[in-house]
């Protein structure tokens, strides 16, 4: 009776090999035609790193520094072609920002340098390069992924800032806060038509697709986080800029509606895990002039009170405030000259900026923490869909 | 015995700038 015996898989290296005539190719089909919402989808996180790696390490294997050298130059001039041709799709430029960074930690953690080998299993450490130091490409590399990841922050910018006035302060969740408009005050509507208006839900919505997509695409965490303070920095800024501007924004219940939209976007950083990623804290001058907005301005003690309150803000922009309050209700009253003077007072020798509106063009500066991976080389398989028989693995 | 002990070899690095003009592509959309 014939019995089925289970064939046992020839070990592998974790290499790839390949004849120096399909570099081109592997380029073509690996980074300049993979459509990230196509085949991209079901694969692992970062396969076209690894993919690539191997293939670097067979021409280590080699000893071919210059198989080594054009790999990596078309590898790099590929993902920089990619970028410029369709560097305004935020999933082409996460999945390449993904892979980027995927690549540059396997020539740290592959290197055989022991700062980096620490978590890798012994499998892992006879995968490493045997013949040559990529230091200095690592630092190209690195240089790389700082161009994706500002480019990534602009498409993200692009996408987010139209939503921002709109859902932050003009649309108004809260029912029956405002109450009357204040007299003489315009309503002021964006250039989309209502059917088109951005809500807070269409912001928290975006901020959803972005970070799922970041996630799928195998981002790091760390990384991600400091996405998400930028986005969160580009919301505080354009908000704040836009009441500093604006007398219709500048009332009580706005304060209220300002505060209650950035409960909602602190919830959805608890949601999300990202509470310790300094994102809440780029908020703090929207906050503040928030409570601005709805605390007492009268006697010597409010203007105590608002002086040490308002810390992230500059003198010119909580004058501004001052200066831009518009009483709705019967309660509520227009801010004195002389109380405007006492905080100037108090305030004047406050070293900072004479800047009344915040640079929403700023990018935080980035940093890649190294994060090594747990698979070994030499259990990854390579889809058929990525059209790359030419490759052999090792 | 460890088995990466031999020193690697330095591969000198061109600049990201430097990088692209050893271009091995034709540009499609060049003229």
């Amino acid at each position: 009776r014939p019995v089925n015996i289970p064939r046992r898989e020839k070990d592998f290296q974790g290499m790839l090999e390949y004849k120096k005539e399909d570099e081109l190719k592997l380029v073509k089909n690996l980074i300049l035609e993979l459509k990230p919402r196509g085949v991209a989808v079901s694969m692992i996180p970062g396969l076209p790193a690894y993919i690539l790696f191997m293939c670097l390490r067979h021409a280590d294997y080699l000893n071919d520094d210059q198989k080594v050298r054009a790999l990596l130059t078309s590898v790099i001039n590929s993902i920089k072609k990619i970028l410029k041709k369709r560097g305004d799709d935020f999933e082409t430029v996460s999945f390449w920002l993904a892979n980027t960074c995927r690549f540059l930690h396997c020539l740290k953690q592959y290197s055989g340098d022991e700062q980096f080998m620490k978590f890798n299993s012994s499998k892992q450490n006879e995968h490493c390069l045997s013949n040559f130091d990529l230091t200095e490409y690592r630092q190209v590399l690195s240089d790389l992924a700082i161009q994706i990841y500002q480019q990534l922050i602009k498409c993200m910018e692009n996408i987010l800032q139209p939503m921002i006035v709109s859902g932050m302060l003009e649309h108004e969740t809260i029912q029956g806060v405002s109450g009357v408009k204040p007299t003489g005050l315009r309503k002021r509507t964006s250039s989309v038509a209502d059917e088109g208006t951005f809500t807070l839900d269409s912001i928290i919505r975006q901020l959803n697709s972005f970070h799922s997509i970041m996630c799928n695409h195998g981002n790091d965490p760390e990384l991600i986080k400091q996405v998400v303070k930028q986005q969160f920095y580009i919301i505080g800024a354009v908000t704040l800029n836009n009441l500093l501007l604006r007398k219709d924004m500048c009332s009580w219940s706005k304060g209220m509606q300002i505060r209650y939209n950035v409960s909602q976007l602190e919830e959805w950083l608890r949601e999300k895990n990202l509470m310790v990623c300094g994102a809440k804290e780029t908020l703090e001058p929207l906050i503040q002039a928030a409570q601005l907005l709805q605390v007492k301005k009268k006697t010597d003690e409010d203007a105590e009170a608002i002086c040490s309150m308002c810390n992230s803000m500059s003198t010119a922009q909580i004058v501004k405030v001052l200066n831009l309050y518009t009483p709705v209700n019967a309660f509520e009253e227009r801010v004195s000259v002389t109380f405007i003077r006492t905080i100037q007072n108090r305030l004047r020798d406050r070293k900072e900026s004479p800047q009344l509106l915040l640079d929403t063009k700023v990018i935080y500066p980035v940093t890649f923490p190294f994060n090594p991976s747990s698979l070994a080389l030499d259990t990854i398989q390579i889809p058929n869909s990525l059209n790359l028989a030419f490759l052999t693995r090792v | 015995l460890r088995p990466f002990s031999r020193p690697r070899v330095l591969l000198k690095a061109p600049t990201l700038a430097e990088m692209e003009e050893m271009n091995l592509f034709e540009d499609e959309e060049s003229p």
